[in-house]
This record gives structure tokens, sequence and C-alpha cells, in this order.
């Protein structure tokens, strides 16, 4: 009775920054 | 099995650890190190929602406001507006043509064990942002 490992999976955009105009200082 | 993980960024976000899985918005599976240029630009394309950007480093500098980190510069996009952002120098980024890029490759090796360039002014990295509804 073997236990299935949960792999994670993340989403594309996780992976780049949200850069929006309304950021800046 | 595979499993969902959120989106959100604890302080060491998983999903920069060389070997975790992304799916990409055609539904294709990559692992993080694996990934191109051309995966973003489709994955941007087929979401509809969201736009690639072109963000190219201007300035890095030590952050004013948080100690140990650093202020990104960027111009960003066709109307090169200006934004700052305040990141850990082992956050990476994506460069176009280039692939994973950061301030300190060598605490990004150390933590994420994935490989990086050292990210430079003049670098245009991937951004996203809001597609504009007509």
């Amino acid at each position: 009775n073997v236990e299935p490992r949960s792999v994670p999976v993340f989403p594309w955009h996780s992976l780049v920054p949200f850069l929006a105009p309304t950021q800046s200082d | 099995a595979l499993s969902h993980a959120p989106a959100s960024a604890p302080s060491n976000p998983s999903h920069f650890m060389k070997g975790a899985i992304i799916q990409l918005a055609t539904g294709e599976l990559k692992r993080v190190e694996d990934l191109q240029t051309q995966d973003f630009v489709r994955s941007a394309e087929v979401s509809g929602g969201l736009k690639i950007d072109s963000s190219m480093v201007v300035d890095i500098r030590a952050s004013q406001q948080k100690p140990g980190l650093v202020s990104l510069h960027f111009t960003v996009g066709e109307q090169q507006s200006k934004v700052t952002i305040d990141v850990p120098p082992e956050h990476p980024f994506f460069v176009f043509g280039q692939g994973w890029s950061s301030c300190s490759p060598e605490r990004t090796a150390q933590l994420y064990d994935l490989a990086c360039h050292p990210l430079q002014v003049g670098d245009v990295c991937v951004s996203i942002t809001l597609q504009q509804q007509p």
C-alpha cells in the first residue's frame, strides 16, 4: 500500500515579475 | 500525482528550485531550469489575459529602505514606464535570449541550485502585465 507522493506544479506566470507602472517610487 | 502549488511566493520561493515543475499555459510541463524565452512568450499568447513586456534594467543599487535587498530600476514596455522593485540579490529574473540571471548567481546557486548569469544594467528581462482590453 504505497502512499502516492504529490509533486507540486507551479504556474509559469509565478516565475516572472508583474511590473505595472504604478509600482514606481 | 501532481498537485497545483499556489502562485504566491513564500520567502524562499520553491518554484525557483532546480527541478521544480512548471506548467505552461499550453499545458506542457517543464523543469524550471529548462525554460526558454519562447515558453514565456507562447504562454502569454495562449493565456489571453496576460502580456509579456520587455523590461530593461537601467540601474542596480543597494536598497535604501530595506537593508540586504537590492533596488532594481526598470524601463518597462513600449511606454518605457519607470518601475523600481526591491528584491533579494539571489532572486532570479529571466533575461530574453540569455535565461535565468540574478544579482548574486552564487547565492542563487546555493539557495535554489539554479544556474544563473550575472544580472547587469542593459539586460532585458521578461515581465508580465495585464492585457489591455480593447
